[in-house]
């Protein structure tokens, strides 16, 4: 693999995309299909994150282009040259050009635009072209089959050369916003036990998983039991990603998607809001976990492996984040699923792992199976 | 001119052409002589740069426009140049 001269890379890990002009030999959404599974060929081998955006400025702007479109490196017709993308930076910076002269095609009757996105991509994130005729960075097309696909090793060690290894994050599962087909309550014991959401609710501790939900009480083991989200919750149906509660205010929140609803106990108090209430940037699409701080009165929002600290008191997000989680939180490992704050300390789920985090000590003082919350 | 394969004068003269755009976009460091510059052809920095792509596409490195190194010039690919810019 090769990497372009002083290893231009991205200084984020959430980068934005967006779609600006499209084909006329593929539909728009077999389009958006295959720049996504594209995308998703490289981020499944780093931890980067491509959230699509409808409008303004991205990071990578994707078009397709005829002959002289304005960047010094005009296309030239059918064949010859199929697409270009530029290194990682501002403005031009990571932006992908397709030449509209080409059959594009999800299939092999013409250039596969799976194909060719995918290799221009490992451009926009920093990679050169490859001299390894197996790898997917080899400057002449060859069809790769989307269906299946996997990034080749040459390919991989490139690009973990510049953003390191995606760690298995054992975190939340992306499960589609909608109740699964075949509703299965999980093994209520599972050792590998995840939750989607944690949070106090007055006097009751919750933990969400899939489309359930225990209650208990903070300090009592026993009388634990599994209750459909539908039966207490019925807008909230499945898959929560986040909840929180400011107590002083008897107010909670509960996040799904780039929606949020508020609820006073178990009383809703209306419609669902946007995200974007709380100031998020656009490109935050979903939330992975929210803890109220109470002494700080204020909540912090993790999404991927960074936080964000709201202020609860002046309502609006504080200046300088999103900060990286792993720098803040040492000792927590993984993508943050779920967090609480009981008795002054922080409890971080992960994966399977419940860590105990003391804010005093800065440091992680102990780490619990997180199944262990529900009586295992 | 590097001596091509066995191919007519009008054929020749095609694949020169189509090579020397190829060099011009693919293996021209920016900063290099532009493109407008003429280059006297074969001269050394055409065959440098041939010699670059055959030694880049793992091809006998002859800087000549041979066959097989005209084979990898047809082929359709990504408008990146190999030579880092």
């Amino acid at each position: 693999y090769r990497l372009f001269p002083g290893e231009p890379k991205w200084k984020k890990n959430t980068l934005t995309y967006r779609i600006s002009k499209y084909t006329p030999s593929m539909t728009p959404a077999e389009v958006d299909r295959a720049m996504e599974m594209a995308l998703r060929a490289w981020s499944s081998a780093v931890p980067l994150n491509f959230v699509r955006v409808n409008a303004g400025e991205a990071d990578i702007m994707i078009s397709f282009e005829t002959g002289d479109h304005g960047d010094s490196y005009p296309f030239d017709g059918p064949r010859g040259t199929l697409a270009h993308a530029f290194a990682p930076g501002e403005g031009l910076g990571g932006d992908t050009h397709f030449d509209n002269a080409e059959k594009w095609t999800m299939g092999t009757n013409g250039f596969n635009l799976f194909t060719v996105a995918a290799h221009e991509f490992g451009h926009a994130l920093g990679l050169a072209h490859s001299t390894d005729p197996s790898a997917l960075m080899y400057p002449t097309y060859k069809y790769q089959n989307p269906y299946g696909f996997h990034l080749p090793k040459d390919d991989v060690k490139g690009i973990q050369a510049l953003y390191g290894p995606r760690r298995a994050f054992p975190g939340k599962p992306t499960a589609p916003h909608g109740p699964p087909h075949n509703p299965s309550i999980p093994d209520l014991c599972d050792s590998n036990l995840s939750f989607d959401a944690v949070t106090m609710l007055g006097k009751e501790l919750l933990l969400f998983r899939d489309r359930i939900f225990w209650r208990r009480q903070v300090h009592l083991m026993s009388g634990i039991r599994p209750s459909t989200i539908t039966s207490s919750f019925p807008q909230l149906m499945s898959n929560v990603d986040a909840a929180y509660e400011v107590a002083d205010r008897g107010t909670a929140y509960f996040f799904k998607g780039p929606h949020y609803w508020i609820t006073r106990g178990f009383q809703m108090q209306g419609p669902p809001r946007t995200i974007y209430d709380f100031g998020f940037p656009r490109y935050v699409q979903q939330i992975d976990a929210a803890v109220y701080l109470k002494d700080a009165r204020k909540t912090l929002f993790f999404v991927g492996d960074e936080y964000y600290s709201y202020d609860e008191r002046k309502r609006k997000m504080e200046k300088d984040y999103p900060k990286s989680t792993e720098e803040e939180f040492s000792g927590v490992n993984g993508q943050i699923d779920a967090a609480v704050e009981l008795n002054g300390y922080i409890y971080f789920f992960s994966g399977p792992k419940a860590y105990k985090y003391d804010t005093e000590k800065e440091d992680v003082v102990s780490v619990l199976k997180s199944s262990s919350w529900i009586g295992c | 001119a590097p001596s091509l394969l066995a191919a007519s004068p009008r054929t020749s003269r095609n694949n020169y052409r189509l090579a020397q755009a190829y060099l011009d976009k693919y293996y021209t460091r920016k900063g290099g002589p532009q493109i407008g510059e003429m280059v006297a052809r074969g001269g050394n920095s055409t065959v440098k740069k041939i010699k670059e792509l055959q030694e880049f596409f793992g091809l006998r490195v002859t800087g000549k426009l041979d066959q097989a190194t005209m084979d990898v010039i047809k082929r359709p690919r990504c408008g990146v140049p190999d030579v880092a810019d």
